[in-house]
């Protein structure tokens, strides 16, 4: 079963179409793996983006590079999966 | 313990089995409203259940409705479960319900994605696509939702297997998507399409592949409006409603499309809620007030379609 240990979410706000462009090619950069669960669509709204915990480092260096802000929405995704595991355990109870 | 409907836990997701189990017993429970049918296999020979809600008729005019096309959803096929419960409960207690199903039928696919989703159960949480194999790459599957014969191929999708938005060898290449594409033609009376995504908090309407406004866009629009305001009035849940290339982005080989270019015109697709904090991993408290905004604005969908026939 694949874990996603320590990777995050990050609610990503464009605020040009520059920026939508730089976000784009962020997501087609395959070494990053990284996965838009909500594209870009334009400036102002908002685009998430899941980053496996190797690639964070250099998704942050790429957004603060090029001043396009972002905030954390999942800190850790594993936690989350594991939280929904065991609620669907007890349930299961 | 004798199975029954009243004592499965709508408050939590589910696995396959579990879901399969349940629409079994909603049919033992209901024989005279709600039966189960086969439309097809999945790619790993997994088969593809439809709940038929009928009163009887013969080819009525019918409302499809689909959760879990892209399988790490699992709002979605956790919607569908209690919504079908929902229909069946409502039956003769509810007017609009009641006057829909006497003279409608609905078609209900819960897991419409059942490989996907028995994948985020194993292996990989967050797969969105089929469980393909793809001739000449590693990766597997193919996204459902960009698959279907309407603009197929376009800017709108990918040709690359690896992206989560590759669009498949050619349409209808997924044995998931074939199996709804000929039974709405075979049907040959769908008067509704509904597809329910997660998330973003939208309500969309074709086209998706072209940034045209669709034939019955005014009409579309404005039952979109209502059907919003109504879902926002249970606990103040803001959607966004348009067509797809507006609210959204260009996407190809769309459900909604393949519907309406097919002459389904009341064709949506819901992108059910997020909240703004967990994306797809909506918790499961969150999944009985999900079911419950959406209801009113599925019903105000499917009154629409009893009261403008066409």
């Amino acid at each position: 079963e694949q874990l996603f240990r320590g990777d995050q979410v990050f609610r990503v706000t464009a605020s040009s179409e520059e920026q939508i462009t730089l976000l784009r090619v962020l997501g087609e950069r395959a070494e990053l793996q990284v996965d838009f669960w909500r594209d870009p669509t334009g400036p102002g709204h908002p685009a998430d983006l899941w980053i496996p915990f190797p690639s964070l480092q250099a998704v942050k260096i790429f957004l603060e590079s090029h001043s396009i802000s972002y905030s954390v929405m999942i800190e850790d995704v594993q936690a989350l999966l594991d939280e929904e595991k065991k609620t669907m355990t007890k349930s299961r109870r | 313990i004798q199975r029954s409907t009243s004592t499965f836990d709508f408050a939590s997701y589910h696995t396959l089995e579990e879901i399969y189990d349940w629409m079994d017993t909603l049919v033992e429970d209901h024989p005279n409203l709600v039966s189960k049918i086969q439309i097809g296999q999945s790619y790993e020979n997994r088969p593809l259940y439809v709940l038929k809600f009928s009163t009887g008729g013969s080819n009525r005019p019918a409302i499809w409705l689909d959760t879990g096309i892209h399988s790490r959803e699992w709002i979605t096929q956790a919607t569908g479960v209690w919504t079908a419960n929902k229909i069946v409960k409502e039956y003769g207690q509810d007017p609009s319900v009641t006057a829909i199903l006497d003279s409608m039928d609905i078609f209900f696919e819960i897991i419409t994605n059942p490989d996907g989703f028995a994948f985020t159960h194993s292996s990989n949480r967050l797969w969105r696509k089929t469980r393909s194999i793809n001739a000449g790459s590693s990766c597997v599957g193919v996204d459902p939702n960009r698959n279907w014969d309407a603009g197929f191929g376009g800017s709108g999708s990918s040709s690359d297997p690896c992206s989560e938005t590759y669009r498949g060898p050619y349409a209808h290449s997924e044995s998931e998507v074939k199996a709804i594409v000929d039974f709405i033609l075979s049907h040959g009376n769908v008067k509704s399409v509904i597809s329910i995504h997660s998330y973003s908090q939208m309500l969309l309407f074709p086209y998706g592949y072209k940034r045209a406004p669709a034939a019955h866009h005014q009409e579309l629009n404005e039952l979109a409006k209502k059907a919003v305001s109504d879902l926002a009035a249970a606990y103040g849940t803001k959607y966004a409603y348009g067509s797809v290339a507006d609210t959204i982005y260009l996407a190809d080989g769309t459900t909604v499309d393949w519907a309406y270019d097919n002459g389904v015109k009341y064709s949506f697709s819901f992108e059910l809620r997020d909240t703004g904090r967990y994306g797809f991993l909506l918790p499961s408290h969150q999944i009985i007030p999900t079911a419950t905004e959406t209801w009113p604005a599925l019903l105000d969908i499917m009154v629409h379609v009893l009261e403008h026939p066409y």
